[in-house]
């Protein structure tokens, strides 16, 4: 699964 | 953090600041579609459940919870301070054709099988339909007053302006989230046509946005 992303936008 | 995430959050905070305003002072919510804001409302529950597991910085923090009052109040105003204004008629959008599909999407395509990460992706994809009904409303009514088309271009603006700061942190740090990215090209594909009018006609001055 690809990389889960930082969540780090709104 | 780049210049076009920064624009794009602060168009996003413009747009849910004008809707709310429009409301409030006219105390009105005529031409508005309740069931986009309960949406965008279930799209910031479900995507900022993250406050409370992870910190990532003030900013963001005190943006989602900005967002969450904002769109929660907005709701808030349509459908219980101003309901007698609530043009339900007009507001017919079947939301059920766009939950479904999007919460079996979330489940098959995701980045990961937790409950956290589905909802993120819940969130991403609704989001990218949740204005549908307030266009479908649009066009049934034939018109919007001016304020609400400025409304719609600034949420357009929002998601066009991180689709460019995709592409710079693609470019700048390899950066590819391919979920939002789809969902963010398809979200503001869906304002194309509303841009197209916007720029042809509100910005002629006439007081109102006719449709053809």
């Amino acid at each position: 699964d690809l990389r889960i992303n930082p969540k780090d936008e709104l | 953090m780049n210049i076009f995430r920064l624009s794009g959050d602060v168009c996003h905070l413009i747009a849910i600041i004008i809707l709310f305003l429009k409301i409030w002072r006219s105390k009105s919510c005529a031409g508005i579609s309740g069931k986009s804001q309960v949406l965008f409302a279930l799209v910031f529950t479900t995507r900022y459940l993250d406050l409370f597991t992870s910190y990532i910085s003030a900013y963001n923090t005190v943006m989602k919870v900005v967002y969450l009052l904002l769109a929660y109040s907005t709701v808030g105003l349509i459908f219980f301070r101003f309901r007698n204004s609530y043009d339900s008629e007009s507001d017919s959008f079947r939301v059920e054709f766009l939950l479904v599909p999007v919460a079996g999407l979330s489940f098959l395509e995701n980045y990961a099988f937790t409950p956290l990460e589905i909802l993120w992706t819940f969130s991403i994809y609704l989001e990218s339909v949740a204005i549908l009904p307030q266009l479908f409303m649009i066009t049934k009514t034939g018109e919007a007053e001016s304020i609400t088309a400025h409304y719609l271009l600034f949420l357009g603006l929002y998601r066009a302006l991180y689709l460019a700061n995709w592409l710079w942190r693609f470019h700048t740090e390899g950066f590819y989230d391919q979920i939002a990215v789809v969902s963010g090209v398809v979200q503001t594909i869906f304002y194309c046509d509303f841009f197209y009018l916007y720029f042809t006609r509100v910005l002629r001055g006439s007081g109102k946005m006719s449709l053809p």
